[in-house]
C-alpha cells in the first residue's frame, strides 16, 4: 500500500 | 495534494495545450522539437503503465490522459499531419535522442527502488523525462528568432517541475516516509538543464525583447 500511495504523482 | 503539486500539474498541462494551439491553430511546428515530443510520449508510456490498474483519484487518471494524448497527438501533427510536417525543420533537429533511450534504460536496470518491471519502467520515465529536453533546447540555440508559443512552451515545462521540487520539499516535511532520492536527484538534473534558457528567457522578458540564445 505505502509504495502504491507514494505512486500518487503524475 | 498540495498546492505546489497542483501549480506543477497545471503549469505541465498549460505547456502541453500551448502546443497544441500553436500546432492546431496556425498549423505550424516551426522552432518544436520532434525528437522531444517522441521523448516525451514515451516518457509517459513507461511512466502511466499502471493507469487502468492502479486507480489513485479521477484526477489522476484524467491528467494522465490528458498527457498521454497530447504528447502522442503531438508526434502524430508533427510526423503524418500534412501541412504541419512541412513546417518542421528536421535538418535541424538533429540530436541523436536514440543516445539518450538506451544509458537511461540501462540506468534505470542499475539504479531503481524495486527490481520489478512496472518500478525499472517507472524509473526509466524518470530519467528520460531529465533529459528530454535536450534536443529541443539544441534546437533552440539553432533557432534564429524563436516565436513567443515556443519560447512560452519551454518556459512553461521547465517550470512545472520545479514546482514539483517544492512539492517534494513540502511532502518531505509533512509525510514521515515520503523519500524518494532517484525522483528528486532526476528531477534536479531536470530543472539545473533548463537554467540557462530560464535566465535568457527572463533577460528577453525584462529587456522586452526576443527570445535569442547564444550559440
Amino acid at each position: 500500500i505505502k509504495n502504491q500511495v507514494d505512486k500518487d504523482e503524475l | 495534494m498540495n498546492i505546489f503539486r497542483l501549480a506543477g500539474d497545471m503549469t505541465h498541462l498549460f505547456s502541453v495545450l500551448v502546443l497544441l494551439l500553436k500546432i492546431h491553430t496556425i498549423k505550424s511546428c516551426a522552432g518544436v522539437s520532434l525528437k522531444t515530443q517522441e521523448l516525451y510520449a514515451l516518457v509517459f508510456a513507461a511512466r502511466y503503465l499502471d493507469i487502468f490498474t492502479n486507480y489513485i483519484s479521477l484526477y489522476n487518471t484524467v491528467m494522465k490522459l490528458i498527457f498521454l494524448g497530447s504528447s502522442f497527438s503531438i508526434v502524430w501533427y508533427m510526423r503524418y499531419h500534412k501541412i504541419v510536417r512541412r513546417s518542421y525543420d528536421k535538418d535541424q533537429d538533429t540530436f541523436r535522442h536514440y543516445f539518450l533511450i538506451l544509458p537511461c534504460l540501462l540506468l534505470a536496470l542499475l539504479i531503481n527502488e524495486k527490481f520489478t518491471f512496472k518500478e525499472v519502467m517507472w524509473t526509466f520515465s524518470l530519467y528520460l523525462e531529465a533529459v528530454a529536453i535536450l534536443p529541443q533546447l539544441v534546437l533552440l540555440q539553432r533557432t534564429r528568432n524563436i516565436d513567443n508559443l515556443t519560447g512560452q512552451y519551454v518556459f512553461l515545462l521547465g517550470a512545472y517541475r520545479a514546482l514539483y521540487i517544492l512539492n517534494w520539499v513540502y511532502r518531505y516535511f509533512t509525510e514521515p516516509h515520503f523519500v524518494h532520492w532517484i525522483t528528486w536527484v532526476s528531477g534536479l538534473v531536470q530543472t539545473l538543464l533548463y537554467a540557462d534558457f530560464f535566465y535568457y528567457y527572463f533577460q528577453s522578458w525584462k529587456n522586452n525583447q526576443k527570445l535569442h540564445l547564444p550559440a
